[in-house]
């Protein structure tokens, strides 16, 4: 049940472009899987791109890495390029190694295969065998993996060191860094595509967890299961772990280490908040009462399971723990103070700000502020002599300070890196007076009739 | 929901993660706008793909065959002043209006509500077994004054000015785990207003104490504001 997309490896939203390529491929209209199986029924294919919109594919003879040939952003193409191309570690023996190493383990450059000096060999490049250049290989299948022989007269031949996909790239913690490109699983099964859901139907759609880098057939870790792992192409084995060597260093890369409050998602909370939100005292990791779990300390090294504080070790929305209540199997901790994410201000203002006139052109996330003449004024604001530059103005009495337009297509507008001179701003509050609303908050409210 | 009776809230929005599980509430401002709470998010830029907001539905967990029930997945999150707390959703397309959903009105400027206002939380939270689990539960509370609060805590001020208080109740009512980023709403003038939106506080549902919510009114123009843009 494997998909012949398995031998490729997907660049999304990217074209490989030839600077010679002139108008020599022809466009087949089919579906992925059969550009795919097309490719690999020829020899001199080595990738092939898809276009989204017309639904067709060219197969091409090279790939990023030969020469001339450049990837480029454009979001009507995929690129499928041939998986032993483009890996930089070997599976197995490493034969079908067909990528552009061409040192020695030692450092001693290759000798081209076609050429029989300085050292004499039987092997004639061919379609077949992959001897290009004075690239690595491993013709005689040895174990050890690829090898060339050398330019130095006295080194016949060398191996080339090339690492094995399962130790190219070790693990740290639980292993949710690893973005290696081993994609068998500890019993040899070979892993099914994330983007597939066949044979294995999941959840794991990799446009729905960007973040998870659920790349292709790759063994990735993103439910913070004990270590990487992936659904198989065997229907009858649903998932199974990777085996992958361990780094000796054991920390978190990605994640902000506090104690007081906590970033992000508070991956890096190490606090000692031992309370839910709601006052519950939270279980120690270490036991299994009164709910069993799987986040037991030894197996989740990096994750600081200590005592009964508060973690984040599944990548939730904010701290967490088991509870002590059986009724309540879990709860958040979001008591603790989540740390600021504010820039450091730039100067004060008083009032609302509407008669700053400092020179702060930043947002408090640090997004630059676009130049008050390229914005195209959506708040229809009368044009004025204080909107100068990209600096941060108050020009529609905004009470919540100093704002900007930013560069950040996502933020359109957003408040400066400005803090009010005066300390705490004063609000001023409103009695009612005359309040009139149109359609908005009227539901239809029904009497519960109360049967027997 | 600590306490509270099943009830219809059709402005009260379920935000779902990437599980589908419900984990927050929000409150339905404009058909693709939604005003939920900060400490729900991981960040102001967080990465919401696979998350949506779930309308139109008493039940935490709808069947597939939910006639009134909308899902839409969340497009984008905008975070209100440093102060407020607040965070507004874009809503990938905007939701259809029903008579189980509806937007819920935004009051006027630093308007203050009176006191004794009559005003409604809702929400699936967490209910510590006081029943009806599974389904949208409402608590009705009173408006206490900002001065009146304030005399409940003998050594810090417990409210600021752009916090809202309601009258502390005699037996355990409130929201809880599950209930944060939900509606305070109050009736005035026959429609029910946006004057609060719920923020975690230590406890749940607390007897005899007040409760305490974000202050919708202060932020009002920043809320116009970001749905002009």
């Amino acid at each position: 049940q494997r998909s012949p997309l398995n031998d490729y490896q997907r660049s999304k939203a990217t074209e490989l472009v030839h600077l010679y390529e002139g108008d020599v491929k022809e466009e087949i209209k089919e579906d992925v899987h059969i550009c795919a199986k097309k490719c690999s029924e020829l020899l001199d294919c080595r990738s092939f791109d898809y276009n989204l919109r017309s639904r067709s594919c060219r197969l091409l003879p090279w790939t990023q890495a030969s020469a001339h040939v450049t990837l480029q952003k454009n979001i009507n193409y995929d690129v499928y390029q041939k998986k032993d191309y483009v890996r930089d570690c070997i599976m197995g023996d490493g034969v079908s190694y067909r990528g552009t190493v061409s040192r020695t383990r030692l450092g001693k450059t290759c000798q081209h295969w076609r050429l029989k000096f300085p050292h004499d060999h039987k092997y004639s490049p061919s379609n077949q065998n992959g001897l290009n250049e004075n690239y690595c290989r491993n013709p005689d299948r040895d174990p050890a993996g690829p090898w060339c022989y050398t330019t130095d007269k006295n080194v016949r031949h060398q191996m080339c060191g090339i690492k094995k996909c399962e130790e190219a790239i070790c693990l740290t913690c639980n292993g949710e860094d690893y973005r290696g490109s081993l994609d068998r699983t500890e019993t040899g099964r070979e892993c099914q595509r994330w983007d597939l859901q066949s044979p294995h139907r999941h959840p794991y759609n990799p446009e729905k967890y960007p973040d998870k880098h659920l790349d292709d057939n790759y063994c990735r870790n993103p439910d913070s299961s004990e270590r990487p792992w992936c659904y198989t192409t065997d229907p009858g084995t649903e998932r199974e772990y990777c085996s992958i060597a361990k780094c000796n260093k054991q920390r978190l890369h990605s994640v902000t280490v506090s104690s007081s409050c906590f970033s992000g998602k508070g991956e890096g909370y190490r606090g000692k908040a031992v309370l839910t939100t709601s006052g519950i005292p939270c279980q120690r990791w270490d036991s299994q009462t009164p709910h069993k779990h799987r986040f037991q300390p030894d197996k989740y090294p990096c994750k600081g399971l200590e005592e009964n504080y508060c973690r984040n070790p599944d990548g939730s929305e904010a701290p967490w723990c088991f509870t002590t209540d059986p009724k309540m199997r879990m709860a958040y901790c979001f008591q603790i103070r989540r740390c600021p994410d504010d820039v450091l201000d730039v100067g004060c203002f008083y009032g609302n700000g509407e008669t700053y006139t400092g020179t702060a052109n930043r947002t408090r996330k640090g997004i630059p502020c676009r130049h008050w003449s390229e914005t195209s004024n959506e708040l229809q604001i009368p044009s004025a002599d204080s909107l100068q530059e990209n600096y941060c103005r108050n020009p529609d009495g905004d009470s919540h300070g100093p704002w900007c337009y930013t560069k950040d297509p996502n933020t359109p507008f957003d408040y400066c890196a400005i803090k009010p001179c005066d300390g705490e701003s004063a609000v001023s509050l409103k009695e009612a007076e005359n309040i009139a609303f149109d359609s908005c908050g009227k539901r239809t409210d029904r009497e519960v009739k109360k049967g027997r | 929901m600590v306490g509270g009776v099943p009830g219809n809230s059709p402005w009260t929005v379920s935000l779902r993660n990437r599980q589908g599980e419900h984990f927050c509430g929000g409150s339905l401002v404009k058909e693709d706008w939604v005003i939920s709470t900060r400490q729900c998010f991981s960040s102001c830029d967080a990465d919401l793909s696979g998350y949506r907001a779930m309308v139109g539905t008493l039940f935490t967990n709808p069947g597939p065959n939910d006639p009134d029930m909308q899902s839409v997945p969340i497009s984008g999150i905008r975070c209100g002043p440093s102060d407020s707390g607040l965070v507004m959703l874009k809503l990938e397309r905007p939701v259809t209006l029903n008579s189980r959903v509806a937007l819920i009105c935004l009051p006027p400027e630093r308007y203050i509500v009176p006191p004794e206002t009559k005003c409604e939380i809702a929400g699936w939270g967490d209910t510590q077994g006081t029943g009806h689990e599974g389904v949208l539960k409402v608590a009705h509370f009173y408006v206490m004054s900002n001065d009146e609060c304030n005399t409940y805590s003998k050594s810090r001020k417990l409210v600021l000015d752009n916090e809202i208080c309601t009258r502390p109740m005699p037996v355990e009512l409130g929201a809880c785990e599950g209930d944060y980023g939900g509606p305070l709403a109050c009736l005035t003038h026959d429609c029910w207003v946006l004057e609060g939106v719920i923020i975690p506080t230590r406890g749940c549902g607390k007897k005899n104490a007040p409760a305490v919510f974000t202050r919708v009114s202060i932020y009002v123009d920043w809320i116009s504001k970001v749905m002009k843009m």
